[in-house]
């Protein structure tokens, strides 16, 4: 009793869960909702959702979002701005270019990943800048 | 990938933090 104790950390244990995460989501693997988004519908898993986006976590985090199996997001973003944000939830890579930027800009605000907004901002802005 | 010019590192906090249960 009281021997020391050692951790041994592996370091790309996040990385690789999040890999292993988009494998299934590819796969269709345990995805638990399905977004239409422009009409084209997107797999993914709520968990991941939930942790990567204020919008999903006030929908999904009370009793209301567990018999959600398909959701609409009418009004909401269109899908040329929102796919680069569900890749980048699985990824933590963002594609941007100035075309996609608008468009993403606007899904990351309806999605509420205000630190996603900060960086299409920073984006746009350094687009402008000769 | 294809088309990719730049990447660039953002070292800040990517996503909200969930609250922890009060």
């Amino acid at each position: 009793e009281g021997a020391l104790g050692y951790v041994r950390e592996f370091t790309r244990h996040s990385s690789d869960v999040l890999s292993n995460l988009n494998e299934l989501r590819l796969r269709g693997i345990l995805t638990d909702v399905t977004l239409l988004v422009g009409g084209q519908p997107l797999r993914a898993h709520k968990a991941v959702l939930i942790a990567c986006s204020g919008f999903f976590y006030s929908i999904f985090r009370g009793r209301a979002g567990v018999g959600v199996d398909v959701l609409s997001l009418p009004g909401g973003p269109e899908a040329r701005g929102f796919a680069p944000l569900l890749d980048f939830m699985y990824t933590s890579r963002l594609r941007l270019s100035p075309a996609t930027a608008p468009a993403v800009l606007a899904a990351a605000t309806y999605l509420q990943m205000d630190h996603v907004v900060q960086a299409c901002h920073r984006f746009i802005q350094a687009s402008y800048e000769p | 990938h294809e088309g990719v010019v730049a990447t660039v590192k953002e070292a800040g906090r990517s996503i909200h933090e969930i609250p922890r249960e009060e």
